[in-house]
């Protein structure tokens, strides 16, 4: 059977196998538009993919996407590949979709930690962290979103490495991080990071290594505020918004401090939904209406991107 | 493969800034191997956590002994687990 996107099923989930075959689907059926580029490789020597949206230009302002930073969070690469396909698809169609890749290039790396992804498919479905080995300890791993030079070591995370959110041994030690920070810092012209995990229904900004308030506090926060209104509006689904640190807790290296700190100014983290039953064990018969509810969400924080280049 | 037959996920709600420290010393346990699913953040905000099947009795003793208020948020983990991979098979087919 032909492959084509067409037949793929996005409202299951799928292995990382059939996500990377896939990705090489979605830029066969999008020649002129996505194609897809490797930024690096993983601890466990598993190549980092990014899809790229691009109409054209040189080194255009771009948007960075990332999913499943943390393996387990399973609805959040499906909520990826979804999202992905809605772009290329809507490309020439919505006019605000258009808009943007008229004149911006959209970076979006769907399996952001496969090492650990591809180790909940084979071993341990409840595993978050990244499959590095580290010296002196027999536990396994360092929380990718802890590894981040943005008060790095701080509150907020551990130094114990058979912790969830064990920091690593130095900032940027995981390659899986370090490939994200080489990509942006190398491009030069991101405006802005979105990275999404599960679960809990937050849409949150910088910072969450410090309580003092981002200097775009207002902005980011009001942009916020429409986000989750305009999610919420789909299948009543209700978020929290706000700083990390105001919203949840203190979390010191975390992707969006980091970007932020680095001139990202429109930087966020989505945790989505479990709608209070699941957790992480969301049934697959909600992975449409978790990215069908989340589109407006990032489609808000793009167009105001779009609209608000600096 | 990891199973997790009889594990908990146990949604708790600490009443106040103890009892936000207790549960954190709770996840300090490596006797008990609990997971964080949600960390304990504020009081009155919901966390959750997966209890390894061997220690939910001692779990919920530690619980009901402070008087932190749960609820069982899912039954048993496993039998989600499976039901996800069964799914996945019939999506694949």
């Amino acid at each position: 059977l032909e492959r084509s996107t067409s037949t793929f099923d996005f409202a299951s989930y799928h292995t990382l196998d059939e996500i990377y075959d896939w990705l090489d689907t979605l830029v066969a059926d999008h020649p002129g538009l996505v194609s897809k580029i490797q930024i690096g490789q993983s601890y466990e020597n598993r190549p980092l993919y990014v899809l790229k949206f691009s109409t054209g230009g040189s080194n255009r302002p771009a948007i960075w996407l990332d999913t499943g930073i943390h393996s387990r969070e399973w609805v959040t690469q499906a909520t990826g590949v979804w999202t992905a396909n809605k772009l290329a698809e809507e490309y020439g169609q919505d006019p605000s979709v258009t808009a943007i890749l008229d004149s911006m290039d959209i970076f979006f790396e769907i399996v952001t930690n496969p090492d650990g992804y591809a180790f909940t498919h084979s071993s341990n479905r409840m595993w978050r962290k990244t499959r590095s080995i580290n010296a002196g300890s027999s536990c396994v791993g360092v929380d990718p979103n802890r590894n981040w030079d943005a008060g790095f070591g701080g509150s907020g995370s551990s130094s114990n490495p058979c912790s969830e959110t064990y920091h690593g041994p130095y900032a940027h030690s995981e390659s899986e991080v370090k490939s994200i920070v080489d990509f942006i810092l190398g491009h030069g012209n991101v405006k802005a990071v979105i990275s999404i995990h599960s679960y809990s229904q937050m849409l949150m900004f910088p910072y969450g290594y410090k309580r003092t308030a981002a200097p775009d506090y207002e902005e980011l926060n009001e942009l916020a505020k429409k986000a989750v209104n305009d999610l919420a509006a789909v299948h009543g689904t209700e978020y929290t918004y706000g700083s990390i640190v105001d919203t949840i807790y203190m979390a010191a290296g975390t992707t969006v401090d980091w970007a932020y700190e680095n001139g990202v100014k429109y930087s966020y983290t989505f945790e989505l939904r479990d709608r209070g039953h699941y957790g992480f064990l969301l049934p697959s018969s909600q992975i449409i209406p978790t990215a069908t509810e989340t589109w407006p969400a990032l489609m808000d924080i793009m167009v105001h991107v779009q609209q608000h280049l600096y | 493969e990891q199973l997790f037959v009889g594990d908990q996920v146990l949604r708790v709600t600490a009443s106040d800034e103890e009892q936000i420290a207790l549960l954190r010393a709770l996840g300090e346990r490596a006797d008990l191997q609990v997971d964080f699913w949600r960390d304990p953040t504020k009081p009155g905000h919901p966390a959750d956590l997966r209890v390894p099947f061997p220690s939910l009795q001692a779990v919920k003793i530690f619980l009901e002994s402070h008087s932190i208020s749960y609820s069982i948020m899912i039954e048993d983990v496993q039998q989600l687990l499976d039901e996800e991979k069964k799914t996945m098979m019939l999506s694949r087919q």
